[in-house]
């Protein structure tokens, strides 16, 4: 998976 | 972060005011659904266990602990000071009190919090306990508000502020789909299908409740939901 996002938003 | 996300989350922010402020000075939680306001506290939990463990800015940070003190309150209001007024009746599920014929469980349990989790299991961005309950906590919230919808399809009109409320959380909802849009274009490797899905479907449950909402605003008449 690409995770490069991460959970970054709320 | 872009101005459509900051909208989406100030929105969210005000809705909790929103929601807090009008128990306050009704000192009632009339026609609010206390099933909706628990899975959003179970929401909020999971999904932001990462405090404990990831930082992403002092912003994220201190909008979690809101998110979940705000939530967190709101229950605790509504099973203490403000237990009287609260519509048990209204806010009962299809299904309520009466699982397999017998089982204690309720609906929201049968029908909303353990698909959620099924779902979460077969679909998530890594199978670790802190992604499983990320995921499950986005299908959760997309689906959290359905017993506030519920209560207000039996009642067929709501409190003024009480569809304020609705109205903010399903905007936010909006602005973050706008959000994600902005985002994939904006930015290389952006990419969270997961999260977009439940989003939509999230915002699509409001579609009904925007338009009749639209309709009450703009013919000044109060709000009615037909049937």
């Amino acid at each position: 998976t690409d995770k490069l996002t991460g959970h970054d938003e709320l | 972060m872009n101005i459509f996300r900051l909208s989406g989350d100030m929105l969210h922010l005000i809705s909790f005011l929103v929601l807090m402020y009008r128990m306050r000075g009704q000192r009632s939680c009339r026609g609010v659904s206390l099933k909706s306001q628990i899975l959003f506290l179970i929401v909020f939990c999971c999904r932001y266990l990462d405090l404990f463990f990831s930082f992403v800015s002092l912003y994220n940070t201190m909008m979690k602990i809101f998110f979940i003190s705000a939530t967190a309150t709101i229950v605790y209001w509504m099973l203490t000071k403000y237990r009287s007024s609260y519509d048990m009746d209204n806010d009962k599920l299809h299904g309520d009190g009466s699982f397999m014929g017998h089982l204690p469980p309720h609906g929201v349990l049968g029908y909303i919090i353990v698909p959620c989790f099924l779902l979460a299991l077969i679909w998530n961005e890594g199978f670790e306990a802190f992604e499983i309950l990320w995921a499950f906590s986005i299908y959760l919230e997309a689906v959290a508000i359905l017993p506030q919808l519920f209560m207000l399809q039996k009642t067929k009109e709501g409190e003024a502020f009480t569809l304020l409320y609705i109205f903010c959380v399903g905007a936010y909802r909006g602005l973050y789909i706008i959000n994600w849009i902005y985002r994939y274009f904006t930015e290389k490797h952006y990419w969270q299908p997961l999260v977009w899905v439940s989003g939509v479907v999230q915002t699509l449950l409001y579609a009904d409740f925007f338009y009749y909402y639209w309709i009450a605003l703009r013919d000044g008449a109060k709000f009615q939901l037909p049937g």
